[in-house]
């Protein structure tokens, strides 16, 4: 459950921003 | 600040439905997700428009310009604020790993997953209100909405399919022995956790770190530098292969292709690397700091296999 919160996070914090 | 809300909540979105197309529904997975991802959305709102800002300015005002923390927080600024939001966005993720956990009751998840999105809606609302003053802008929202559920649709069917090669995997002899032991579904997310955390996070990090030291920052260096670097770039995907590769010399035991890998970089520079002593050393920074965090991700997915 921990590593998908953390892929959920690193995703949207690091590849979705501009 | 909305249009960074905006992105960081469509990048939620999208990988929480791919993630839950990969997952079968054991054990309330779906309510614990919907929390989680509620969770996610209202501390990445709370924190950018309520934490952050009075966080930095209390780092900057209350350390005393005597003390040595003070001059090296006044150095590594960037760094050091990048450190403190990740850490605290990592707590948070615990914390919410565990209000998961602890709950049996099916229906004090839904309440806590509906308390957060309402708290986030409602700020978001507010934020949307206080910036534009006008209506949000349907179109955009509609396109950039079929936009990510194409993308989300593609790499949930490449997942689905990686899925079942590691599945067919498992019954072939493999050199790996961490590949028999775990499930393909955990095989898969851990692979990608490192896979993602090695591309553009790490990048970051180096550029963060190494900038100090960048020769191109020095005006009189400016011209002659911006001469011999090629495409724009192509800095970043040297890095990325360079990673990804020492990490699979790393995961198959074969060292001796790390010395290759890495004089093959160290050639393509030779005439700067030999002429410029700060080129030199930005790039031995550079390199070291890759190499260092590649082994770190490499730790952690034996850690996590």
């Amino acid at each position: 459950m921990i590593i998908e919160t953390l892929i959920a996070h690193v995703v949207s914090y690091f590849y979705f921003q501009p | 600040a909305v249009s960074q809300s905006l992105h960081f909540v469509w990048g939620v979105l999208f990988t929480s439905v791919i993630l839950y197309g990969l997952n079968d529904d054991s054990d309330g997975f779906t309510l614990k997700w919907l929390v989680i991802v509620s969770g996610l959305l209202f501390g990445y709102i709370l924190f950018e428009n309520k934490i952050k800002h009075p966080l930095n300015f209390f780092f900057t005002s209350n350390l005393s310009s005597e003390h040595s923390l003070h001059m090296f927080y006044v150095k590594n600024r960037s760094i050091v604020q990048f450190v403190i939001q990740q850490m605290l966005y990592l707590l948070w993720i615990f914390i919410l790993n565990e209000l998961v956990t602890v709950s049996d009751d099916p229906w004090i998840l839904v309440g806590i997953g509906l308390l957060f999105l309402l708290i986030f809606m409602v700020s978001l609302y507010a934020l949307t209100r206080k910036e534009s003053r006008s209506h949000y802008p349907w179109n955009r929202l509609l396109k950039h909405a079929s936009t990510y559920i194409v993308l989300s649709a593609v790499t949930l069917i490449l997942l689905q399919i990686l899925l079942q090669g590691l599945e067919l995997l498992q019954l072939a002899t493999f050199p790996v022995g961490a590949f028999v032991t775990q499930s393909p579904y955990r095989m898969l997310i851990a692979l990608n956790f490192v896979l993602l955390l090695l591309m553009k996070p790490t990048n970051q990090v180096i550029r963060a770190v190494s900038s100090k030291y960048d020769p191109k920052k020095d005006t009189a260096l400016t011209s002659q530098a911006e001469q011999d670097s090629g495409f724009k770039g192509a800095g970043a995907m040297i890095g990325n292969l360079e990673r990804l590769l020492i990490l699979l010399s790393f995961f198959f035991g074969s060292l001796l292709s790390v010395v290759a890998i890495l004089s093959i970089k160290a050639f393509a520079r030779y005439k700067l690397i030999a002429e410029d002593p700060y080129f030199s050393e930005y790039f031995v920074i550079g390199t070291m700091l890759s190499v260092l965090i590649t082994f770190a991700c490499y730790a952690l997915l034996v850690l996590l296999l």
